[in-house]
């Protein structure tokens, strides 16, 4: 019985999954080996096709309320929603116009999926039971942390697709932007590389993200103990999903759960990235969701 | 809780992205 509701648990969190992330990894790595029936996917390598590639996306405007307090830089974004040109200013030449074009999107990108594991997160059992402010706490420390997970599926070694599938860009591109811009992509490659040799499928990334979001440890939680004992399930869930999902991968547990402590490292040099931004891009400035998120992280 | 205003949101309401 306790089997069986560990598996119950699983294909709860797998709907939710399915249900709030648009491009699951099964579909991603169909389009990325060409098996996706659909057409290939828009390929972004230079600033040209960069310019291209806008004429491929939907425009949507970043909110921008506190564009004069905070100048900052964009989160990270598991893809592109839209190129817009709210930001474009008129002095500087065109490849920095479109960089900041292209970072703004990545912000628009990154609200939407952290609203997007918000909704995750609701849908954990008792999860909404914990105390609002450790709700916060957990999302605020776990959302950037899974925005990296979940890119990994999206990427190869040459690059990543963004804008929910339709585009690929090349990992070259991304590093030959300006500094800090073109270093900030890399680490996460790299990570995301070694992480897909792991095959994780969405079931495994469904209760890998939960366990993250679970994390008992955030600084300024009130009250561990009930965090800790709802990861202690998901954890045993996801122990047991594993090893049906792969009866031959010895130690996938111990080494997924390793993952952990590298995603905490990725995250501290993220938020150095987007310190550097502060300083070097005036022109840009930090949604304010994404301001509540970094504001203090580490 | 003001800190962080649009994350309580979030948690309690179903945010709408265009509300962001």
């Amino acid at each position: 019985p306790e089997a069986a509701d560990l598996r119950a648990l699983s294909r709860h969190l797998y709907e939710a999954y399915l249900k709030n992330f648009p491009l699951t990894k099964a579909k991603a790595r169909a389009i990325l080996s060409g098996k996706a029936g659909d057409k290939a996917p828009f390929v972004i390598h230079d600033m040209k096709s960069l310019m291209e590639g806008e004429q491929f996306i939907n425009c949507r405007q970043i909110p921008c309320q506190e564009h004069h307090q905070q100048q900052l830089a964009p989160a990270l974004a598991p893809g592109l929603a839209g190129l817009t040109e709210a930001h474009c200013g008129s002095d500087g030449n065109i490849s920095d116009e479109l960089e900041l074009r292209f970072f703004n999107s990545c912000q628009s990108r990154s609200v939407e999926a952290v609203r997007e594991v918000t909704e995750f997160a609701k849908s954990i059992p008792g999860f909404i039971d914990l105390d609002l402010n450790d709700q916060v706490t957990l999302l605020k420390y776990g959302v950037i942390e899974i925005l990296i997970i979940m890119m990994a599926p999206l990427m190869n070694k040459d690059g990543t697709l963004i804008s929910y599938g339709q585009i690929f860009m090349t990992r070259e591109f991304l590093k030959s932007l300006r500094k800090p811009f073109g270093q900030m992509m890399e680490p996460k490659f790299e990570f995301s590389v070694k992480f897909n040799t792991l095959e994780l499928d969405d079931n495994d990334m469904t209760l890998f993200l939960a366990v993250i979001i679970l994390s008992g440890d955030r600084p300024g939680l009130l009250n561990v103990k009930p965090i800790e004992r709802l990861q202690e399930t998901v954890l045993h869930s996801l122990e047991l999903q594993l090893k049906i999902s792969h009866p031959d991968s010895l130690q996938l547990f111990a080494k997924l759960l390793q993952k952990m402590t590298d995603l905490r490292q990725i995250v501290t040099d993220h938020v150095h990235f987007i310190q550097l931004l502060r300083k070097r891009e005036v022109d840009m400035c930090l949604h304010p969701l994404l301001q509540e998120i970094m504001k203090d992280l580490y | 809780k003001e800190k962080h205003k649009i994350l309580h949101q979030l948690l309690q309401n179903n945010t709408s992205p265009g509300d962001l």
